[in-house]
């Protein structure tokens, strides 16, 4: 069956797109069929895997009804992995979308008639809790949620878990939290092993045991239209998130 | 006269929260009279400062017209520095606002009663380009913009001045780009510096000299709810912080 995931938190530039794009890619480099769903206005994962963010095919124009997901999808420069790409008109959205009819199961009814083509599908979000972020939380069944090991990256979370049990209540009951993922951690500073320590203990089997650490190469490879692995494969990065990959699927065959 | 500065960029995690904090309180500390006003619903600034989430007299409270800004300020840790909290109902407004009548007004008109209070209001933002930042934007005559120098931040800010025309089209005739300011920034990175030079090359007289170097300091200052200065003067955070302040009140000057 396809497993579709909503990557999700509403702190800011915490490496949403990032492990997204670089997780997918692993998983299709291991030769799964992956799909990358693009909702964020600022098209940060599209340009990651080197598309065009103004296609006339894509996720705005699926969310509001006018063309299929099916038509909207476009190869990528990996083999097996295809993407759903934003658009800047989605921006437009939070005001626009309310006004249909059952607005949080825009994206959920348009992913349809794409799961039996997928095994795994990856969507990523803007750093908000508004329409966009609650219609990929209510078409996906598990929720990851990187987390930098800040301060203000605690305080996110609760927040963040309560509006996935409201989700999980008014639209999608199938969504739980599946992976907590430490990234751009920095082993030399005690803030960060705190967080962990706290994050640790608060959700002993949600936290993953892989953590990626900043690597400036995570940071170079979306110039270059990349994922990591075919921009720098022997990078700290590259490596984190294969064993990342690994571990979500084996934490996946657990469940 | 009261100068309003809005500090926004919808890519998350530039360090807009850190700038109002550590900036506003610099100009306090010079002995001028500041607000922060925090319309993020994360209140990250308002816990940056110290300040309870969960005030009954908050942002939400005033923009909905319930309750006037002058009742809602509160006092801080750092003398001359007030502050108009945040509370998580602001999540809401993304829906609520449109129904009233002339809602990018709304900030704008609130405000009016505090300018003749202080020298200076700084306004922080959530990362989007939704309701709130533009009513932050309306209410507002300098734009700050912090960035930090990597990929995506390059892509974000054409579509942020865009915004910013708009805004200043439909609402706002006196709002500008006022000061990019460098962030987190990695002089031993290529990535960085590259970034930094495109941005001076198209902005010469808007990027700040001041650039603020990554320095945990910075993220550990906020779990102790003080702003940068009352946690540790004499880290590089702090330093550039203090840099930073003194420029924009010289760059004022000029004007
Ligand atoms: N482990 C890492 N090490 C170094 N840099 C990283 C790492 N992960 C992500 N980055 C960089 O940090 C910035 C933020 O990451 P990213 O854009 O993935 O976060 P996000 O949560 O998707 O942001 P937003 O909230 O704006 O959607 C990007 O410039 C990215 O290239
Ligand atoms: N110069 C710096 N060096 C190191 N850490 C920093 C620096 N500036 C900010 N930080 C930390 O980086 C994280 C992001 O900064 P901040 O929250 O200010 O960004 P923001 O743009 O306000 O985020 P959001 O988009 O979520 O509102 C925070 O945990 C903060 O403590
Ligand atoms: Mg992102
Ligand atoms: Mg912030």
């Amino acid at each position: 069956p396809c497993i579709r995931y909503v990557v999700a938190n509403q702190k800011g530039g915490v490496g949403k797109t990032t492990t997204v794009v670089n997780v997918a890619t692993a998983m299709a480099i291991a030769g799964r069929r992956v799909l990358v769903v693009d909702v964020d206005p600022q098209a940060n994962a599209t340009s990651h895997l080197g598309v065009p963010q103004d296609l006339p095919r894509n996720a705005y124009r699926v969310l509001i009804g006018e063309q299929s997901a099916v038509e909207a999808c476009v190869p990528t420069e990996v083999e097996n992995l295809w993407l759903l790409p934003a658009h800047p008109d989605l921006y437009g959205i939070t005001l626009e979308l309310p006004q249909v009819e059952d607005w949080p199961y825009c994206l959920q009814r348009a992913l349809q008639g794409l799961i039996p083509r997928f095994d795994f599908i990856w969507i990523d979000t803007p750093p908000s809790l508004g329409v966009l972020t609650i219609n990929a939380m209510t078409a996906a069944r598990y929720l990851v949620v990187p987390i930098q090991c800040e301060y203000f990256a605690l305080e996110g979370l609760a927040t963040l878990l309560r509006a996935m049990d409201r989700i999980h209540r008014a639209y999608n009951p199938e969504l739980e939290l599946h992976a907590i993922v430490l990234t751009m951690y920095d082993e030399r500073t005690n803030l960060a092993y705190q967080v962990r320590q706290e994050l640790t203990t608060h959700f002993p089997d949600r936290v993953m045991k892989t953590v990626i650490p900043r690597n400036v190469r995570l940071a170079e490879a979306p110039s270059f239209g990349r994922p990591i692995f075919l921009y720098d494969i022997r990078s700290r990065g590259a490596q984190a998130y294969l064993e990342l990959a690994k571990e979500l699927l084996n934490h996946e065959a657990h469940r």
